[in-house]
């Protein structure tokens, strides 16, 4: 079960003025930063069931926590992924998304499964082993609500896999 | 190149092809154009002078010199352009880079900075700055906001309670920017909102600084009992600065909306597909 209290307590607790300042020692900072990712995970789960709730459909979300340095399972290996934003603002927002890839070609498709415009960048890096190819695309997300994107990989123009089956789904 | 540049219908940045700086920032839709210079410098930290033995530590930001040094006078760079995203990558040094970023009707620069781990092989503390040089006449004044709600006018070494005698020309400039800070002209204003709170002034006219990650190697001696100094190599840290130029009136409608989307951003969730129907029953 899904739970925010612990995060509310850890964001409570790092309402202290040494955190906010990082002027604490560093095991205290380590324990700021503890309490903090222990307090996620039940979000994480409550985030999950909210989810599936308001959009019908029970799935195995998965919260990429590395995305500020180009870094996600599921998106950089999987051939077909369905991408949801949620917009806690009281206003529709529309918003680039960017998403760690593995290089190729890809289909995105909105929630009213017509075809998105999307650009595959690739970045430069340090580390020649790491693939650094982002997948853009702009998203529109309704007021306090979300939007399911679906992307799929191609292979010489044709869908690699097939594309997860389809639901009515829509902006909520 | 000869011109070296991105833009999209709102905003144009031109980069200075000898050194990749950011030279210049044009509103086209106002049709204002301001010469921007920005690049990342760092302060040495003290380790107690003549007039004061007090370091720089994790609660005293105090610089040995009024002066900062440039981490590199020029970046090597890299540009991205595509029909959904134009990026211009500044390469600094091993430990400082960043991206210059604008999307398809953006009406904001996006800076975004990577610096760290901070060497201190040198046995010298560092604070790294970025910092956005113009030709603004400023009147010795900035503006810094308190969580967004209420922005402060700042005035370089003056407080208006009480006759100020200033003993530190720069950490004694230096206020808490939790979103935003902005320099204007009357005409011209430039804002920049930050993603996290940092430190920041206006060292100089028409300059505004930010403090983007600091590294000490001494302990200043007023209670933690250690350096602020991370353990291994130390910490890499990302963020980013949004840059608006717009004229005086209109520019507080724009930070404004900017600053909700930063705040209340989009949360992005992934699913592989396939999932099963759910309903509460």
């Amino acid at each position: 079960s899904g739970d925010s209290a612990p995060l509310n307590e850890a964001m409570a607790v790092l309402q202290h003025h040494d955190a906010v300042t990082g002027t604490c020692k560093q095991h205290v900072a380590d324990d700021y930063a503890r309490q903090l990712a222990a307090g996620w995970e039940p979000c994480e789960v409550l985030l999950s069931n909210a989810l599936a709730r308001l959009s019908g459909s029970k799935e195995d979300f998965t919260f990429c926590r590395d995305l500020n340095i180009s870094r996600c399972q599921l998106s950089q290996t999987s051939s077909s992924f369905q991408v949801t934003i949620y917009n806690p603002l009281g206003r529709k927002v529309d918003w680039m998304v960017r998403l760690p890839v593995s290089k190729g070609v890809f289909l995105v498709r909105d929630p009213q499964g017509r075809t998105v415009d999307n650009n595959v960048v690739i970045l430069p890096s340090t580390d020649r082993q790491m693939d650094h190819s982002e997948l853009l695309f702009s998203a529109s997300v309704p007021a306090l609500g979300f939007s399911t994107y679906s992307v799929t990989k191609m292979t010489n123009g044709k869908l690699q896999t097939r594309a997860p089956r389809r639901r009515p789904k829509k902006s909520s | 190149f000869n011109v070296l540049a991105i833009e999209n219908e709102h905003i144009r940045a031109t980069f200075n092809p000898k050194t990749g700086l950011l030279m210049e920032i044009e509103n086209l839709d106002k049709k204002l154009l301001l010469p921007v210079q920005q690049a990342f410098f760092s302060y040495f930290a003290s380790r107690g002078d003549r007039l004061s033995d007090q370091v720089s530590g994790a609660y005293i930001f105090r610089p040995n010199q009024s002066q900062p040094l440039p981490v590199r006078r020029w970046a090597q760079i890299r540009v991205v352009k595509t029909d959904l995203v134009q990026e211009v990558h500044q390469n600094f040094s091993a430990w400082c880079s960043q991206v210059v970023r604008l999307y398809p009707g953006q009406q904001h620069l996006e800076l975004e900075w990577t610096v760290g781990p901070i060497p201190v092989i040198d046995s010298w503390g560092k604070e790294v700055i970025s910092r956005f040089d113009t030709p603004l006449k400023t009147n010795e004044r900035f503006y810094t906001d308190s969580n967004g709600r209420e922005i402060l006018e700042r005035r370089r070494n003056y407080r208006p309670t009480w006759n100020l005698n200033q003993t530190e020309e720069v950490a004694g400039n230096y206020y808490p920017v939790n979103s935003r800070i902005y320099i204007t002209d009357g005409q011209v204003q430039l804002t920049v909102l930050t993603d996290r709170s940092q430190g920041g002034s206006s060292v100089r006219d028409g300059s505004l600084e930010l403090m983007v990650h600091r590294r000490l190697v001494n302990d200043d001696r007023r209670g933690i009992g250690e350096p602020l100094m991370e353990s291994g190599s130390g910490a890499l840290v990302r963020g980013r600065h949004l840059v608006l130029l717009d004229t005086f009136q209109a520019a507080a409608s724009g930070h404004r909306l900017l600053a909700e989307k930063v705040v209340l951003a989009p949360q992005v969730v992934l699913a592989p597909g396939g999932g099963v129907p759910y309903n509460l029953g």
